[in-house]
């Protein structure tokens, strides 16, 4: 473990808590891609199921417990409980345009052929674009609430950290997974746009579409 | 390979 790893866990820990005490006080989800939701909890399901079959540490349990189940319940307030304020007219993306064309890269490219390591890979391709029908969402609109764009924020943080995470672990350990950065690099991209407007607009932030 | 398949990050 290393501070960058470290700090990107907390920024992941803090976008995925913004974001569903948002939706609990405010009481609505408006403004918010119920389909990018259902992506990361697929992802974290994907990715997590290690859970069961090997354990590397207290924190690394507990983590992953708490991103399932922090996901799982957006996904529940989004389509169930707050339905009503569920913005589904702008939230249009088609996810299976994302998730086809993931599942199959994760066949070609990966570091086992093995299915816990085909579903570990199709988690960091996915989680990559998982933001897109977010900020697609945004760009329709043309605007987001402030606590929203401090998720993205803190969202998008997260992995640019990791990025140095990678770096640091390359050098002092001799480790990299070319397929976890070479994603990270992609999902850090799509963010920098709206790193741009965040740091420039401040408050309001609208993504001309 | 079997480092990278011991995936110790979240």
């Amino acid at each position: 473990m290393n501070i960058f790893r470290l700090a990107g866990d907390l920024s992941h820990l803090a976008a995925i808590i913004i974001l569903l005490l948002k939706i609990w006080k405010t009481r609505s989800c408006a403004g918010i891609s119920g389909k990018s939701q259902i992506l990361f909890a697929l992802v974290f399901t994907t990715r997590y199921l290690d859970l069961l079959t090997s354990f590397i540490s207290l924190y690394n349990t507990c983590m992953k417990i708490i991103y399932i189940g922090c996901a799982y319940a957006t996904v529940h307030l989004i389509y169930m409980k707050f339905k009503a304020t569920y913005d589904g007219n702008h939230d249009t993306f088609r996810i299976e345009f994302l998730i086809v064309p993931v599942g199959g890269l994760s066949f070609l490219v990966n570091h086992d052929f093995s299915p816990l390591e085909i579903l570990w890979t199709f988690s960091i391709y996915l989680e990559s674009v998982a933001i897109l029908p977010q900020l697609f969402l945004i760009s329709k609109t043309g605007e987001a609430e402030t606590i929203t764009t401090h998720y993205l924020f803190c969202l998008g943080v997260y992995r640019a950290l990791y990025l140095f995470n990678w770096i640091w672990r390359f050098y002092f350990e001799g480790f990299f997974d070319m397929i976890a950065i070479v994603a990270g690099v992609v999902q850090t991209i799509l963010y920098c746009d709206f790193f741009y407007l965040y740091v420039t607009k401040g408050e309001k932030v609208a993504i001309p579409s | 390979a079997d480092e990278a398949s011991t995936h110790d990050e979240l």
